[in-house]
């Protein structure tokens, strides 16, 4: 009885390395393992990744995304720190609305990073959408004024904004974000609709920092989690969302087109698992 | 702070005269929790947390009138071993023969395009005559942000209209010999390590320059996966050195500590900023810090 009770605790040793490895945070571990401990007291016959599979689902499932439905002039906002996939995200997700017969507008409101500008306009031709710019070094808050105007006035119904990466310990370019914001309303009073605050699936606890501060001082209003075709599990967004309760709307799976997926709650935590 | 929670697991052991493996567990399980907070991978932490077991049992560190900072620097002290010590090589080993080849590579958006900018100003203010190659064929616009990056660095970088990324590589390491540029720095395209067809590609590239460096770059914000990926490149090429980036944000950078383990290669920059200036050599103290919060 003593050897199969020393067995337990190396499997459950294994169980938390495994949720450790899967970047869910030592405290949303702990809850997990504490839960598991309660279950397995009563000594009946237990599937441990069961009882954490629909832990998770729970958590995961409180904030289901809301569609993308036209209305009007929808104003999508690309946000996030840097290389994580917002402007990658932005070409599928003009391609895949384009693909259902709906017109979309992009705005080039990166005018600081090396080359952004063409990597969108690359973007937005292979989208086959257009692409409103100005030149490098100019007020991304003018850009994204006038990709709302134009959008307005043509009745488009999807105008796209990539907005340059930026570390949210940097005042002065979440500030940058704010007056983005405020131009928007000028032509648009409910505009941005949408804030998608993109998160790179191989980061760390730090996701949780950017979550926060994006979502205070953005206004951030779905999460996308991109780079999952890697090795990573992206498990950061479960303490951001048993903090902040975002939807989770897309999925980056790849490079490509059409590597752009509906975030779905038992493949993401099957991957979890694994 | 990481002080303040050990002098809390501290005050229980006060009156005893050592440490022994009983009461040594609160403060290491302390420990334990700052390292898995920062990043650092599960195992790292383990494998550490023993060592520096070993090195505080029997310690006199409960005669001192502070021993919740005593077993810290026990802590710092090993991280920064661990991390490279004193670090006073040089970063770069230069090719007693030149063209000296330095290869970036890493996964998606880890910052290697604009590291070589950065490696390229460094290089300069050594008196040395870098070329920059961008050899990312895949990523709508990587070579023209390249070529912008080199223009903001004040070096030349190769033009050609070979598409193939080893042909490229090759062709601009026959240009630095033929124009007398004695550094060429290669821009590769960021890739998973499980992408074997693009893993491969490294081999090709590594086989037909034969770098001197091979400078895996990665994201200071990165967790557990760091492991993972540092470890598949180096069983892949042999890296021979890591770069650490956007070091500016808020991460603890656990992931430096990990790849060093996982890899037994040193760390020998650091990116802190988007500007091509923001470029520093790796100090091992400043990340322990960092990492124990
Ligand atoms: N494997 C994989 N790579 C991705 C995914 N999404 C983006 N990438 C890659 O990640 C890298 C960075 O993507 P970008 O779209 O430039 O990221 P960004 O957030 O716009 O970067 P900055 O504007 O510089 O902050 C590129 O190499 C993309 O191809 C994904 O879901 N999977
Ligand atoms: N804040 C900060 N940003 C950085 C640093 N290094 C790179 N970046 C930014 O990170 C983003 C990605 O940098 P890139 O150089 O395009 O990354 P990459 O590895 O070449 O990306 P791929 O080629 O797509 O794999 C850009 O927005 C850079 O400006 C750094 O040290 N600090
Ligand atoms: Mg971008
Ligand atoms: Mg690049």
């Amino acid at each position: 009885l003593l050897g199969l009770r020393r067995l337990d605790e190396d499997q459950m040793e294994e169980l938390e390395d495994l949720l450790l490895q899967a970047d869910l945070g030592v405290r949303a571990v702990d809850q997990l393992m504490a839960r598991l401990r309660f279950e397995l007291r009563g000594g009946s016959e237990i599937d441990p990744k069961a009882v954490l599979k629909d832990e998770l689902l729970k958590q995961l499932r409180q904030r289901p995304a809301r569609p993308f439905v036209a209305s009007g002039t929808q104003v999508v906002l690309l946000v996030g720190v840097n290389g994580v996939g917002k402007t990658t995200t932005l070409g599928k997700l003009a391609a895949h609305l384009k693909a259902r017969g709906e017109g979309v507008l992009v705005v080039a409101g990166d005018t600081f990073r090396a080359a952004a500008i063409d990597q969108l306009e690359r973007w937005g031709e292979r989208a086959g959408v257009p692409v409103i710019r100005n030149q490098m070094g100019g007020d991304p808050a003018a850009i994204a004024f006038d990709g709302a105007t134009s959008a307005q006035a043509k009745g488009t119904p999807w105008v796209l904004i990539d907005t340059a990466g930026r570390l949210h310990t940097k005042d002065h370019l979440m500030k940058e974000l704010d007056k983005i914001h405020r131009s928007l309303q000028k032509v648009i009073p409910d505009a941005p609709h949408r804030v998608l605050l993109v998160l790179d699936a191989t980061t760390g606890q730090n996701g949780l920092q950017q979550a926060e501060v994006f979502a205070r001082t953005a206004g951030v209003t779905d999460l996308v989690l991109t780079k999952l075709d890697g090795s990573a599990k992206g498990g950061v967004v479960v303490p951001i969302l048993d903090r902040l309760k975002l939807p989770i709307a897309f999925v980056g799976v790849g490079e490509g087109v059409d590597d752009l997926i509906p975030f779905e709650a038992e493949a993401f935590v099957d991957g979890l698992l694994d | 702070s990481l002080t303040q929670k050990l002098s809390q697991a501290m005050k229980t052991l006060r009156g005893q005269s050592k440490l022994t493996e009983a009461n040594l567990e609160a403060v290491l399980r302390e420990v334990r929790m700052a390292l898995l907070e920062a990043d650092v991978h599960v195992s790292v932490a383990r494998t550490f947390l023993q060592r520096v077991k070993e090195k505080a049992l029997g310690a006199e560190v409960m005669q001192g009138l502070n021993p919740a900072q005593a077993f810290i620097d026990i802590v710092h002290r090993e991280l920064v071993e661990i991390m490279g010590g004193q670090a006073p090589e040089h970063p770069i080993t230069f090719a007693s023969k030149p063209p000296t080849v330095v290869m970036m590579v890493g996964l998606q958006g880890a910052g290697k395009t604009t590291t070589c900018g950065k490696l390229a100003v460094f290089l300069k203010k050594l008196g040395r005559s870098p070329l920059l190659v961008p050899a990312d064929v895949y990523r709508p616009a990587a070579i023209e942000q390249l070529h912008v990056v080199a223009r903001e660095a004040g070096v030349p970088s190769f033009r050609t209209d070979v598409k193939d990324p080893v042909a490229i590589c090759a062709a601009a390491l026959a240009e630095a010999k033929l124009k007398g540029w004695d550094t060429v720095i290669l821009d590769t395209a960021g890739r998973l390590h499980l992408d074997e067809g693009l893993m491969e590609e490294l081999v090709r590239i590594k086989a037909a320059t034969s770098p001197d460096e091979i400078f895996f770059v990665a994201d200071a914000m990165t967790g557990q996966d760091a492991v993972r990926s540092a470890t598949a490149f180096h069983e892949k090429l042999g890296i021979t050195g890591v770069v650490l980036t956007k070091t500016d944000g808020d991460t603890r950078g656990g992931a430096a500590f990990s790849i060093k383990q996982a890899t037994g290669q040193p760390l020998k920059f650091v990116g802190e900023g988007e500007k091509l200036e923001d470029f520093q050599r790796f100090h091992p103290d400043r990340m322990a810090q960092r990492i124990l919060g």
